[in-house]
């Protein structure tokens, strides 16, 4: 439930009343929405290119850093290519229902790796650090 | 299907960044890093022996984490160039570290260069170690080169000690910290455990009179390290001795909100 919100929306009496009214709804917007897959919860490139903030002087490797993003629409279908949790699959649920006070599941994270930089301080001192979740290795609807 | 690495898509526009953005990129960055600005070394070069030591280190952990789950992690990485090596007590190492830092000798001459002295000194900067960091191991490596002449058969002891205090007679108070036995036709890098003394460093900086090497034959002469190939500041770059310290964080570092 989303505590704070009841009886404040004036839209809520269109909505569905019950689950399978909203399945009904899921499915209609299912249609429209999975069209387009480029609209999903997806990995996207983003690359941090320590060469080109003319950062070689100091840092010794990497030359970038492949961090990566998601980005996308956490809609029906929330298949397991969107590595959807079994919350996000209910949220997106009563979000039909409700979908002015529960908001789409999120796009974010699912695992995450570390990195390691190698630099040079102020004292010409080498320094080797593990940087733990910086890199994104796969997305999905949380 | 479930893969870890989902289809990547690039949707990433690449353009220029105007300067006000790229330095606030590079604030935002060095934050993460837990750097206060960005480091400006002054003195230095990539092919000397420390920061060839620390990009072994570098690409071992990469290649570890190429290899498929279920590897073992605990494998020896042995460098194919020059005379540098990662042991496999240095992976060991590596792998319980989250840090690993080098230090350079701040003493640039040896003294048995410029006089009878057989000592030799070595001075490492431990100020700049970030908060949160305890030392796990340090080791001071010096590298030996391989001399035919004048002791080929000889045996030898190096020793490596802490000055605990400078005296006015030029004398120094020392402590014993690790002693290796060594063969004139012996080459390669002595490594020397300075764990101990490391850590009382770190917390009193005050107490950092640097380590000192005495060499000395078998029948307890004192005999030049330079002639039996222990290489110093006047040495080639790749052989230049240094320190080296992993490190264990004590504390979560907590970003504060911009």
């Amino acid at each position: 439930s989303a505590h704070g919100h009841k009886g404040r929306n004036p839209n809520r009496s269109k909505n569905p009343k019950n689950a399978q009214d909203a399945l009904k709804v899921a499915e209609a917007a299912a249609e429209n929405l999975s069209t387009d897959p480029k609209q999903g919860c997806k990995k996207h490139e983003l690359y941090v290119s320590f060469r080109d903030l003319g950062w070689q002087d100091w840092i010794i490797a990497p030359e970038g850093y492949a961090a990566y993003y998601c980005q996308g629409e956490c809609a029906f279908p929330l298949n397991s290519y969107m590595n959807a949790t079994n919350h996000a699959i209910v949220q997106t649920l009563v979000h039909f229902i409700n979908p002015e006070t529960v908001p789409k599941p999120c796009c974010a994270p699912t695992q995450l790796h570390g990195i390691s930089v190698l630099y040079f301080d102020d004292s010409s001192n080498v320094i080797l650090k593990k940087y733990r979740n910086m890199v994104v290795r796969a997305c999905g609807c949380h | 299907n479930i893969t870890l690495d989902n289809e990547v898509h690039s949707s990433f526009i690449q353009r220029r960044l105007r300067s006000q953005e790229r330095r606030e990129m590079q604030r935002e960055i060095l934050s993460i890093l837990g750097l206060p600005h960005r480091p400006r070394p002054h003195i230095y070069t990539k092919q000397n022996a420390a920061p060839m030591f620390m990009l072994d280190l570098y690409n071992a952990i990469s290649t570890d984490r190429q290899q498929p789950a279920g590897f073992s992690y605990y494998k020896p990485v042995f460098t194919t160039q020059g005379p540098r090596m990662v042991t496999q007590q240095d992976s060991i190492f590596l792998n319980d570290a989250d840090m690993v830092m080098s230090f350079v000798n701040l003493v640039e001459l040896d003294q048995d260069v410029l006089s009878s002295r057989h000592n030799r000194e070595f001075r490492f900067d431990l100020s700049r170690i970030p908060e949160g960091e305890a030392v796990s191991t340090a080791e001071f490596r010096i590298y030996k080169d391989y001399i035919r002449e004048h002791y080929e058969n000889e045996t030898f002891h190096v020793s490596v000690y802490q000055v605990l205090q400078e005296l006015p007679d030029s004398e120094e108070d020392l402590l014993l910290l690790d002693t290796r036995v060594v063969w004139a036709i012996e080459e390669g890098w002595l490594v020397f455990d300075i764990t101990g003394t490391s850590n009382q460093w770190v917390v009193n900086l005050d107490q950092n009179l640097g380590l000192l090497l005495a060499l000395e034959s078998m029948d307890g002469q004192s005999v030049n390290p330079r002639l039996v190939g222990l290489v110093g500041g006047s040495g080639p770059q790749d052989k230049q001795p240094f320190m080296v310290a992993f490190f264990k964080a004590t504390e979560v570092r907590l970003r504060s909100i911009r």
